[in-house]
């Protein structure tokens, strides 16, 4: 029975599921520049209502592994790039990158699994609900008068002709040079305004004039001369969002751009389908809590990605035989846009034998979209499934909530929430 | 590469010091 404590959880079907209505408990209660996050898909988002048709979670996880082809083409792209600058690359690496597909899209897919974020641009200050981003750099609005095209959003587009702070920010400044790491793409010029363009990995694009506003996170968190892109042409899957903020680690990131106040610290917690309550917050105002376990990054890949190192994975207390090298290999980011976690296929293959060898007292139930390990759960009210745990470098284990380890397509079809990647190191 | 993922960074506090080079994490961060 201890063991079972230990290395179980426990608990009702229901817990799982989606709700249909939103409590939250603690809105306005956190500390410091601290804003809500919510689950586009959950119930206390906005932009789930209205009629709006939802996507199924067959859809969500096609977007996501668009999303998880484009990282891996941008770093796999960056990577071969590095190379053949240093010319340091071995004969055997060297035979692996002659077979890379470059991406016809460069960028990062957005995905539609995403958490959204409330700001404020302008004086006098217009609501902007944006995805959440950690994998993207440039933080976007629609703006009137959408010159070319603009997507259907659920609050009213940025006008920078009402804002008395606005401005274009010139051609010659040394931050429209800076677009071209943030987009990845070189600016534009129009009678001396400084033109951005950024394109997803799934072809979904923004475009228009760089530029400057105040930015409010909340009442006293206010920052003068925030630059941001205030789009005039712009396609995709963004949802009814306003836009994306960009908390990726390029000098033109929201979490750069606020430095001086924030010292480059934010946090966040990502809510559940069913649970609300989830926050980001920016700077360490009331001291970083002693419980929480730190782990490095590794930050000199060329890429503004968040890398992590994993070195081992343990199920239901049972450590997995994966080697540290497997995972230090391949590399391993943190994503708050990619819904599914990817492993190398070796690791993923593993973790989900000795998760199936756990469950075999539940029936199967056939596989959804790249999920493979689905449990049909329609007569069970209360389940008992095996912990997973991640051990990251620097003693690090954390232990995942049982949201992180099952995904609901109804109770019918409750799938392991993991995939692997198609090969360990490539 | 490996990506976390959201489903599995759910409930928890992710914290990012990015001038300190470390990520933490952290549990009811959503409580």
């Amino acid at each position: 029975r201890k063991n079972m404590e230990s290395h179980f959880h426990t608990l009702q079907l229901t817990s799982l599921l989606p709700s249909s209505s939103c409590n939250p408990t603690t809105k306005g209660k956190r500390g410091g520049a601290s804003m809500e996050v919510v689950n586009s898909h959950g119930p206390c988002s906005k932009l789930n209502q209205e009629g709006a048709k939802a996507s199924s979670m067959t859809e969500i996880l096609a977007h996501d592994q668009a999303r998880v082809d484009s990282i891996q083409a941008r770093v796999t792209t960056q990577n071969y790039d590095l190379f053949r600058k240093k010319d340091k690359i071995s004969n055997k690496n060297r035979a692996k990158d002659s077979k890379v597909n470059l991406p016809v899209q460069p960028g990062i897919s957005i995905g539609t699994g995403n958490y959204i974020v409330t700001i404020g641009i302008g004086t006098p200050k217009k609501d902007l609900s944006l995805i959440f981003d950690t994998g993207s750099d440039l933080t976007w609005t629609q703006c009137q008068p959408c010159v070319k095209s603009c997507y259907a959003q659920l609050q009213p587009f940025f006008d920078p002709s009402s804002s008395s702070t606005y401005s274009n920010i010139s051609c010659t400044s040394t931050a429209c040079s800076g677009l071209k790491s943030a987009t990845g793409n070189n600016p534009g010029c129009s009678s001396s305004n400084c033109i951005y363009g950024i394109q997803y990995g799934d072809s979904s694009f923004s475009l228009g004039f760089f530029a400057k506003d105040k930015l409010t996170l909340t009442p006293t968190d206010v920052f003068d001369g925030f630059m941001f892109g205030c789009g005039q042409n712009n396609r995709g899957l963004f949802g009814k969002t306003a836009g994306l903020i960009g908390l990726a680690r390029d000098p033109l990131s929201i979490v750069s751009q606020t430095a001086a106040k924030f010292e480059k610290y934010f946090s966040y917690c990502l809510p559940t389908r069913r649970g609300t309550n989830g926050h980001l917050t920016f700077g360490n105002k009331n001291g970083a809590k002693s419980t929480i376990q730190f782990t490095p990054f590794t930050l000199s890949q060329g890429t503004s990605f968040y890398f992590v190192d994993v070195l081992g994975i343990s199920v239901g207390g049972k450590a997995l035989s994966i080697s540290p090298m497997l995972f230090k290999n391949a590399g391993t980011i943190i994503d708050s846009g990619t819904v599914i976690t990817r492993l190398p296929s070796t690791a993923y293959n593993n973790l989900r034998s000795t998760f199936q060898q756990f469950m075999t007292r539940y029936p199967r139930a056939p596989n959804l979209s790249l999920l493979d390990t689905c449990y049909n759960l329609s007569n069970y009210t209360s389940i008992s499934i095996p912990k997973i745990s991640f051990n990251f470098n620097g003693n690090t284990n954390v232990n995942l909530d049982p949201n992180g380890i099952l995904l609901t397509n109804g109770v019918s079809q409750v799938c392991l929430a993991f995939a692997g990647n198609g090969d360990d190191d490539s | 590469i490996g990506i976390f993922g959201n489903v599995q960074q759910q409930t928890l506090e992710i914290v990012y010091d990015v001038a300190g080079e470390k990520l933490g994490f952290g549990y009811g961060g959503c409580s």
